[in-house]
């Protein structure tokens, strides 16, 4: 397998489909160490006899747009261990299915887990080339590894070089990155940090949005503190000098301030003028439902009528 | 942690049997959902914009628990349109949950799930209906209600479970649930239907893989965290809200106008009824303005972070 | 540009304000 891809492509990957595969393969794991005849194993073609063999495998559906490929969704799908592919059929099934809810949705790829891809897994990427002529091949590795910082997950394209003189298609790795809409982004957060879903005090509120910021902050804070590191052991000699790196520290330096246009600033100060004013009226009626039951108060404790 | 994943064939069945939820209209109280079922249901909910979407639930049951393991969205829209929306999505039920058991997922329905954008997590009297006829021919069954829009909004899911009551049956006095601000044209939906069911905690799950998965994530979606701007992202919502509130002031002040010229004949207790409706007014309005100052907060902090830098 | 949202803030200031002037005659 090559190192990186050439082919220009932007992936964008959901976390949705990061614990789509998680659910799919934890699932299929505790009904494996669960079962006591192998054959009960069937939803993975009967393969694996042990946890430690397992793969699963299933169908990658988003949406491509030029150049930018972006996986929304997945769906688990039916390996038929002994001709090593992929059931046509029930993947046909599926997608017919996933077409009704999701029409916008297309087959981008493939995934499996394990610990990089095979030299068997080109026999299912080629495949799926009449569904879709570039596939995309996601590859999670479920092994739990608390020193790693970064996410187990490799995307792999097909690229044709030609080796030893014969033009082969070969998996090349691409990078990507994780995209999230807002609410998908919210729940992530809701269920990484199992937050209750009832209101709470205002003041529970005002901790749980700071927290995150600060969480947030905190990350940026240290990325820039590693970046410093660098810049100074560079300095000392006491690594090698990055000339790329060195023009994109340079660049991102040259970016700031972000934004110190007089149009942003109008805008930033019409919305914190907006806040404003609605807590104003928000605190004056707060002030009037004080001030009515005051009134009513007095009328009862002084009421004549009764 | 991963022992939920194990779904017990033999278990389930047993207590199909024994369906102890028979007798007691309050049987069940809790459901646990999963971190993959949450975020199907919210991403599809988000999705639907300001349409209702629906989708069914799969689990099992575990004593007055229900277990929410997956989720799969249903070809329905607008479920406030007419009573049991999924029956025009019952092929597709058949046709998805024959390839789900191929692949392994053996869970049966435990539930249905819709969208209500914007005005809030409650059962409305279609849903109510909707939901004694899943608990007459599904049980056991619950509804869950998601409001993309104030998760947005609030940065925080906003999602409810709930099961009705049997017809005839009249509830015990419960504790007032959790207030929430409802529409002035829902808030007689509302109103009519509030006793007619009762609602489920809600706990969440995730494996162990999904654990280690979501720390590391974090890594990457912290860029995301810092660059949201709620203030710019709900804007429609925000003014529908106050359009609502005003709505809301000018009816209680004519009920104060009322109140004033027939207090001597008016009994005592129509006093109260008004002044809870200026309080919850007084909470809506404080809830618009904690939003929107969350959000502001947000810009001041990035726009000294990444605006007062000189180079 | 936000009309909708300065249209309904305006509806909330004119309703509180005939509110106030409602408490206030309550209080006379």
């Amino acid at each position: 397998m090559a190192s990186s891809s050439s082919s220009g492509l932007t992936f964008k990957l959901h976390p949705l489909v990061i614990v789509n595969i998680s659910d799919h393969y934890i699932r299929i794991k505790s009904q494996l160490q669960h079962s006591e005849t192998p054959d009960s194993s069937s939803a993975n073609g009967g393969g694996p006899s042990t946890a430690a063999d397992l793969r699963v495998f299933g169908c990658l559906i988003g949406v491509q747009c030029g150049r930018t490929v972006e996986i929304f969704n997945s769906f688990e799908l039916v390996y038929d261990s002994s001709s090593h592919s992929l059931d046509r059929a029930y993947l046909e099934k599926k997608q017919e299915l996933y077409k009704k809810v999701f029409p916008k949705f297309y087959i981008l790829g493939w995934y499996s887990t394990g610990n990089d891809a095979d030299e068997s897994d080109m026999q299912i990427h080629k495949s799926l080339m009449n569904i879709n002529e570039n596939p995309v091949y996601l590859v999670l590795n479920p092994t739990i590894n608390h020193s790693q910082k970064d996410l187990p997950i490799t995307i792999y394209e097909s690229e044709l070089h030609v080796i030893d003189g014969i033009p082969q298609s070969i998996l090349v790795r691409s990078n990507y990155t994780i995209e999230t809409v807002e609410a998908e982004r919210i729940s992530i957060d809701h269920v990484a940090h199992l937050k209750p879903s009832d209101g709470g005090s205002a003041g529970t509120q005002l901790a749980a949005h700071l927290t995150g910021i600060h969480s947030a902050i905190k990350m940026l804070n240290s990325r820039i503190r590693v970046l410093h590191q660098y810049l100074m052991a560079v300095q000392r000699g006491d690594m090698p000098l990055d000339n790329s790196l060195l023009r994109q520290v340079s660049s991102l330096l040259r970016r700031l301030p972000v934004i110190d246009s007089e149009k942003f600033r109008d805008d930033f100060l019409m919305e914190f003028n907006d806040t404003l004013l609605i807590t104003y009226l928000a605190m004056f009626t707060n002030c009037s439902s004080i001030m009515n039951e005051v009134v009513d108060k007095f009328s009862t404790a002084f009421d004549k009528h009764t | 942690t991963d022992a939920i994943y194990f779904y017990d064939e033999a278990g389930q069945a047993q207590v199909q049997q024994e369906k102890p939820w028979a007798n007691d209209p309050h049987f069940f109280h809790k459901v646990r959902i999963s971190a993959l079922a949450l975020l199907k249901m919210v991403a599809h909910a988000r999705s639907g914009g300001t349409i209702e979407i629906m989708g069914v639930m799969q689990g099992k049951i575990d004593g007055d628990t229900f277990i929410v393991m997956d989720a799969y969205a249903l070809p329905v829209e607008g479920t406030e349109t007419r009573v049991n929306a999924q029956a025009d999505a019952y092929e597709y039920m058949v046709d998805y949950s024959q390839t789900n058991k191929q692949t392994g997922r053996l869970e049966n329905l435990v539930g249905w799930y819709h969208s209500h954008p914007g005005y809030g997590c409650w059962l409305s009297g279609i849903d109510v209906s909707t939901q004694m006829l899943n608990q007459q021919y599904q049980d056991p069954f619950f509804a869950l209600v998601i409001d993309p829009t104030r998760t947005v909004s609030a940065g925080k899911v906003d999602i409810g479970a709930f099961r009705t009551y049997r017809q005839g049956y009249k509830p015990p006095d419960e504790p007032l649930s959790e207030y929430q601000t409802i529409p002035l044209n829902k808030i007689e939906d509302f109103g009519v239907h509030c006793k007619q069911y009762y609602s489920l905690d809600i706990t969440y799950f995730k494996s162990s893989l999904d654990c280690h998965l979501l720390d590391l994530l974090w890594n990457k979606y912290w860029v995301n965290t810092l660059s949201s701007n709620p203030l710019l992202g709900s804007r429609d919502y925000v003014s529908g809200q106050i359009s609502d509130l005003a709505e809301k002031l000018e009816q209680a002040e004519n009920q104060m106008a009322h109140l004033r010229l027939g207090s001597f004949l008016m009994p005592s207790h129509r006093k109260k009824d008004e002044e809870s409706q200026l309080t919850k007014i007084t909470r809506d309005s404080s809830k618009i303005a904690v939003e929107q100052v969350h959000g502001l907060m947000s810009q001041v902090i990035k726009d000294s972070l990444f605006n007062s830098v000189c180079p | 540009k936000g009309s909708k949202k300065y249209t309904a803030v305006d509806k909330w200031n004119r309703q509180l304000n005939s509110l106030y002037i409602a408490i206030a005659s309550r209080v006379c």
